[in-house]
């Protein structure tokens, strides 16, 4: 049996917005270390990996290894419907049909309990080897965010070009085109405001600014995001939970 | 022209 109990379902309803526009059917992979998640989207150019340790819950149990089959839509349907201050438990039998919900405000007594009905995904899984970077940058999220949506107005592709301390996100449109040039800065009192730039060789790498602008959506999750980046490899997106973390890998463009 | 590659081009699957 599962049993989960977040302290706020604010964390949860953050994780399904951030994937439920990529991937639409996803197994979620429940264990007595928590629930993880891998899914790729539909065109196979961005995999989302998923990881929610028992640590980011205020009670967890599962006994058995159980997989529930979620579809994101119907999920988030629900999700929604709960606050975000909420205690949110999930609850599954040891073969279940269905995934509990249950909601409780902490100031009132009301508690609103809904069930999800599971589906049979067959979902191939990508085996992701420990991968070699050749650059890692730590910036704020909500800067990241800005760069992808402000570039993606002008092309739909965003290059990003890494030199000893400076990360460079460059746009060419139809109509024009644009750059913003982030340094490695560190401010001591508010460490989240910091950009840090680790290099062993330049990088110059192009993706797609549709798939960035989905990756974007975990911006609520994290004050930092880490990219990790290795020429003519899949990049590495990284939001930390307070246990776990949801990794985007993000297939480059580049001339075969 | 830069060609979107897939991510079954690097990893294999399990």
């Amino acid at each position: 049996m599962l049993e989960g109990k977040f302290d706020e379902a604010s964390l949860l309803k953050k994780v399904i917005d951030a994937m439920k526009d990529s991937v639409k059917l996803c197994n979620f992979n429940c264990t007595e270390n928590g629930i993880s998640v891998q899914a790729i989207d539909d065109s196979r150019v961005l995999l989302i990996s998923l990881l929610i340790e028992a640590g980011s819950f205020e009670d967890y149990r599962c006994d058995r290894n159980i997989v529930l089959g979620l579809e994101m839509e119907s999920l988030n349907k629900i999700i929604k419907n709960g606050n975000a201050s909420d205690m949110l438990t999930l609850v599954a039998e040891d073969s279940p049909d269905a995934l509990n919900l249950i909601f409780e405000d902490k100031r009132r007594d009301r508690i609103a309990e809904y069930s999800l009905k599971l589906m049979d995904i067959d979902q191939d899984f990508l085996k992701i080897e420990d991968m070699k970077f050749d650059a890692v940058v730590n910036m704020p999220s909500a800067e990241f965010a800005k760069i992808c949506r402000d570039m993606k107005t002008l092309s739909e592709s965003l290059q990003i070009i890494i030199t000893k301390d400076s990360v460079k996100f460059n746009s060419e449109g139809d109509f024009g085109s644009g750059s913003v040039v982030i340094k490695s800065f560190t401010d001591l009192e508010k460490t989240e405001e910091s950009v840090r730039i680790t290099l062993e060789k330049p990088i110059n790498l192009t993706f797609g600014a549709k798939y960035l602008n989905d990756i974007i959506k975990s911006t609520p999750l994290a004050s930092q995001v880490t990219i990790k980046l290795c020429d003519k490899q899949p990049a590495l997106f990284e939001y930390q939970l307070p246990s776990g973390y949801l990794r985007f890998y993000l297939a480059p463009k580049f001339e075969d | 022209m830069s060609k979107q590659q897939t991510l079954g081009s690097f990893f294999s699957s399990a």
